[in-house]
């Protein structure tokens, strides 16, 4: 008896999901029915975002696989695991072609800031010596604010987790020679809000070769193994030992259909005369990620040829007014 | 305050020079 009023009662009430940004951790109670946007529209109201279109619930499937949470399903029919609190991890999901032109709001900027960021220091993206050193200089504005020769520590620099380690590990330069390098152009950041620092870190990492590329391992028909790169573009072929430079790439745009059948997945183009891209996947499971991703990119790169929707035409000129009050109130001090 | 891409192209190339004599042989 009590034994079926405990299972009524846990599919009439709520479970604790917990929510990790990457800036904090949020604990929610959601109704047994609730949907995958019911927990999507929370997170995103509670951290006040509104450009929700590049974000997903990242989450660990029963099975270990990496999947997003579906919007239109429940939460609990999508093999989540049995663990307490339920645990997603709220990610950039989707990319933009141009971070200056379409990434509005602060808290979009910075989520995506912190992302990339994480991807660089953890070796994910690749990033030449150089750009990473003008990077960490926009991290450190971005962190501390102007440069000040009277009060800076020496050594202050040196102790954070600015360099990826393959780049510190190129060079036979001391902790102090690297701190040097990158006050250099600390300084000359000088003035630059943290939203500013942080857009033109952005803008520097879009232009990485393995930024905003979502790697799938994939082998063609001669069961070659290879790269399949799904981005804000279109896809991309690479071959097994090179993840910077596609050899072949489909734009959007030269996509006619696209569509998986079990492991093979197949590619039409546009131009009929030109033969379909088969290749195939090791699991079922990927083919459907690679084409939810197919079909999020895809949309997002008809809209951004379509005029902004009112919502975005607002959310920029409230931004615009935002950012102009604020540099009026730092041009008086 | 925004940067142009010139800015960030000097830049890189003014890095690139100045690590160049502290780089590992094959590095």
């Amino acid at each position: 008896m009590a034994f079926s009023f405990l299972i009524r009662k846990k599919s009439t009430k709520s479970f604790p999901v917990k929510v990790i940004t990457l800036d904090a951790e949020l604990e929610f109670n959601l109704e047994w029915r609730a949907t995958g946007r019911d927990l999507f529209d929370l997170v995103c109201r509670t951290i006040g975002l509104r450009e929700t279109w590049y974000f997903g619930l990242q989450y660990q499937d029963s099975k270990g696989f990496m999947s997003w949470l579906k919007l239109d399903k429940k939460v609990h029919d999508q093999g989540i695991p049995q663990q307490i609190p339920t645990t997603f991890n709220f990610l950039v999901k989707f990319y933009p072609e141009d971070v200056s032109e379409e990434l509005v709001q602060e808290v979009t900027q910075h989520l995506f800031y912190l992302q990339v960021k994480q991807a660089i220091l953890r070796m994910d993206i690749y990033c030449p010596p150089e750009a990473s050193v003008l990077l960490a200089s926009y991290a450190v504005q971005a962190k501390y604010g102007d440069y000040d020769e009277t009060s800076y520590q020496p050594g202050l620099l040196a102790s954070e987790d600015l360099l990826p380690q393959r780049v510190i590990d190129q060079y036979q330069m001391t902790p102090e020679m690297w701190e040097d390098r990158i006050k250099i152009w600390y300084a000359d950041h000088k003035t630059m809000s943290r939203d500013e620092a942080e857009m033109e870190y952005l803008k520097v990492a879009q232009d990485l070769d393995m930024y905003g590329v979502n790697y799938f391992d994939i082998s063609n028909k001669k069961e070659t193994n290879l790269w399949l790169g799904v981005t804000a573009l279109g896809l991309n072929i690479y071959e097994k030992e090179n993840k910077l430079a596609p050899k072949t790439t489909f734009a959007w745009s030269e996509i006619r259909h696209i569509s998986f059948d079990d492991k093979k997945f197949i590619i039409k183009p546009v131009d009929k005369t030109s033969p379909n891209f088969v290749f195939f996947s090791q699991k079922v499971r990927m083919n459907k990620l690679i084409l939810d991703l197919c079909i999020g990119n895809h949309d997002l790169f008809m809209r951004r040829r379509k005029p902004d929707s009112m919502e975005v035409q607002q959310m920029k000129a409230q931004a615009k007014e935002e950012r102009s009050r604020r540099q009026i109130e730092r041009n008086k001090l | 305050n925004t940067r142009s891409s010139g800015y960030h192209q000097k830049a890189l190339a003014e890095i690139r020079n100045s690590l160049l004599p502290f780089a590992n042989s094959g590095g």
